[in-house]
């Protein structure tokens, strides 16, 4: 079972568009996909239309964790007719300050990830835009981590001190995290500005830009306003393309490790 | 002395473009205004060409106010060129979890803008995409929060959420708390989602909703990555026209009340 996150601190670089889409293209290749939110936001959770308040979320899961009760991870899954989803409410946004003194604090999303009713191939971790607990945990529980960004000034100073970020989490709390890449969003080649940093960022961090850029498409926004992900709302929309191609560079990628 | 916070929680909408370029508006209009950076990604201090590492910036006055020694706010105040700064730096991601147990840790900000070396007409401040203590501080000490957003779905499920935190900080921390408005950034009226989401909008809010939407317009990026406001770096740009015009819409706003 190998663990994703989406994450970056810079907000509406399109992690939660990457997290849904990513997910249900690999599951249409054929991998068993689990999703799980950990945004207070609960945007995921929203765009699959499932309640942002439900009483058993991934915010009830990670107090069981932190409090050494049973796991009931079963009783979290939503089948919400695209991925089995762990989906947010409202309460997690607490999370950040409760779970700050307790114990294990950041490996309590590890602990579920080892306690999961199924056999999934692939867990996607949908991150908020804030490098604190709960990316903590999702980092630290994670083979990989996904960082999805705008070919633009203000997320190109972002990631060089995200990164500084995923750098220490690797050492002090999981060695075995990879950058599995960076992926540029709303990506629109005819923009002198995304060519230009799009270079700059393969000139800093050379193999790790995917060669797929998610090109601007208001049908991905479309598609979270009717709880579908990009191939069932419009299978010929460049958002599904986009997406499809993504799948297939990261499959390629996790295969070639 | 009128603070104006630009806040919202949702990622990438618009926040640090706004609180820059209103300002510089509000400036060229005739206003003396001061800018204070309070999100640790410290985007706003980066957008106008000054270090993101220095080493007096918002976070050692608010540790200064929150210790209860003497705020040496003038220290703190960088003249930029554009307009005067209250810069961010790094550490200003621990400010988070290092105000929650300090005494009157919501007050700290407005006890910083009761001490300001000189008489500003308007002090505009830039927010994170989160409701922690560093958004609080800043609703707690604001006159208007002004809300910018993206019209799409969300964003739109974003700002609901929001506005309840807005009407529970009013309430219990700032009673005197106004919301001037929600802005729509990154506006393209040619898209029937953007339209429709205005719309469902205008129905929500009525007379919230600024009639200045500020268009898509790749300028704005640019001006960023040169350190420039919009008019500086290009009077005649569509963000030039659109910030031109929320800031006279907000000016007329105020002189309403
Ligand atoms: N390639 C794209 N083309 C067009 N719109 C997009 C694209 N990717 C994302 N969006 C839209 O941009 C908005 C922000 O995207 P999204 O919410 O996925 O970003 P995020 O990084 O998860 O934001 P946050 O930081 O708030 O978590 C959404 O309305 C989404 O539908
Ligand atoms: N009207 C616009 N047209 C084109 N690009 C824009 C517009 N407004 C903002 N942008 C660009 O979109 C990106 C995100 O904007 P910005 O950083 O201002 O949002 P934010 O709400 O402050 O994000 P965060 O939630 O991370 O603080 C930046 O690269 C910015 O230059
Ligand atoms: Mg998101
Ligand atoms: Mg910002």
């Amino acid at each position: 079972m190998l663990t994703i996150s989406i994450a970056i601190q810079k907000g509406g670089s399109g992690k939660t568009t990457t997290a849904l889409n990513l997910a249900a293209a690999l599951q249409r290749s054929g991998q068993k996909v689990l999703l799980i939110d950990l945004d207070p936001q609960a945007n995921l959770t929203q765009s699959m239309g499932i309640a942002d308040d439900s009483s058993f979320s991934i915010y009830e899961l990670l107090k069981q964790a932190a409090s050494g009760e049973t796991l009931e991870t079963e009783k979290a899954i939503i089948n919400t007719g695209i991925i089995p989803l762990i989906p947010a409410n409202l309460e997690l946004a607490s999370a950040e300050l409760e779970l700050v003194s307790m114990y294990g604090r950041e490996q309590l999303l590890k602990q579920l990830l080892g306690q999961l009713p199924e056999e999934y191939d692939v867990v996607v971790v949908d991150c908020p835009p804030a490098v604190g607990m709960l990316t903590v945990n999702a980092l630290t529980a994670s083979d990989y981590i996904l960082m999805p960004l705008q070919a633009e000034f203000l997320p190109f100073k972002g990631v060089q001190r995200f990164m500084k970020n995923v750098q220490l989490i690797k050492k002090q709390l999981n060695k075995k995290l990879e950058v599995l890449g960076l992926v540029l969003t709303k990506y629109d080649e005819h923009k002198s500005m995304h060519r230009q940093i799009r270079r700059q960022l393969e000139d800093l961090y050379p193999g790790l830009v995917m060669d797929t850029g998610i090109r601007s498409n208001i049908a991905l926004a479309k598609a979270q306003e009717q709880f579908k992900d990009i191939f069932t709302f419009d299978n010929s929309a460049n958002g599904a393309k986009d997406y499809r191609s993504l799948a297939e560079e990261v499959t390629a990628r996790l295969s070639a490790v």
